[in-house]
């Protein structure tokens, strides 16, 4: 474990955390005569959240985790499988179930269908993986669409336009931590023996791209301390 | 021991 490493493990958690903190913000003020205006302002507009994403992140994590009950790793790592898995989970249950959650979210802007990103991910975890077996083509799998599972987000970003708060630090958050583990390669490819995964490494460059753009702007909205704003 | 070692990570 490299301090890399370790800053993106924490920015993850600080990105789930952020988002449960969001849906507990819009669950606690829902029916109060005077919301606070956090969720004044979250439940005005729509949440911001895509559930597409969110399904696709619980999606990976059930495919990668799988090694959960098989191979121990640390202790460490057995607990942070177990919070995103519990988070991922979670978070698209309120999404889907709970009554004033479900109420933010708007499902007509959010109308990525998975089926796209999925089905191309699986057929290439089948054709190009480090080894041809159950596990490990799923656990290629969930490193292809984890790749591509921020896009309905940052479709739907683009859409609304009126990106609140808690919504930009998730995404910067999640695109900060993908931005560590390239770090983390870099350093275990220079000081451990026989470090070489291009499947994780290309993919996981992939994944970091796709948040070029968003970085733009969040720092530029940042630097001229104006709300974000995606351009159309 | 021949598992890829990015399964350590997360």
């Amino acid at each position: 474990m490299n301090i890399f490493r370790l800053a993106g493990d924490m920015t993850h958690l600080m990105s789930v955390l952020v988002l449960l903190l969001k849906i507990h913000t819009i669950k606690s003020c829902a029916g109060k005569s005077y919301p606070c205006s956090l969720c004044f302002i979250l439940l005005e507009s729509s949440s911001g959240i895509s559930l597409k994403t969110q399904e696709l992140y619980a999606l990976v994590f059930a495919t990668r985790y799988l090694d959960i009950f098989t191979d121990f790793i640390s202790v460490y790592n057995t607990i942070m499988k177990l919070i995103f898995l519990g988070s991922s989970f979670s978070i698209v249950w309120y999404i889907r179930r709970h009554k004033i959650v479900r109420r933010s979210y708007d499902k007509d802007q959010d109308t990525f269908r998975h089926f796209f990103l999925v089905l191309p991910c699986l057929l290439l975890a089948l054709i190009i993986n480090e080894k041809f077996t159950f596990k490990e083509v799923l656990w290629t799998f969930s490193l292809y669409l984890e790749a591509v599972a921020i896009l309905p987000q940052l479709i739907l970003l683009q859409r609304t336009r009126n990106i609140d708060n808690l919504t930009g630090q998730y995404v910067f958050l999640l695109g900060a931590y993908r931005a560590l583990y390239i770090l983390n390669w870099i350093y275990r490819y220079f000081t451990e023996p026989h470090y070489v995964h291009w499947i994780t490494w290309i993919s996981g460059l992939v994944q970091t791209l796709l948040y070029a753009d968003f970085f733009y702007y969040y720092f530029s909205s940042l630097k001229n301390n104006v709300k974000l704003k995606l351009p159309a | 021991k021949n598992q890829p070692s990015t399964h350590d990570e997360l």
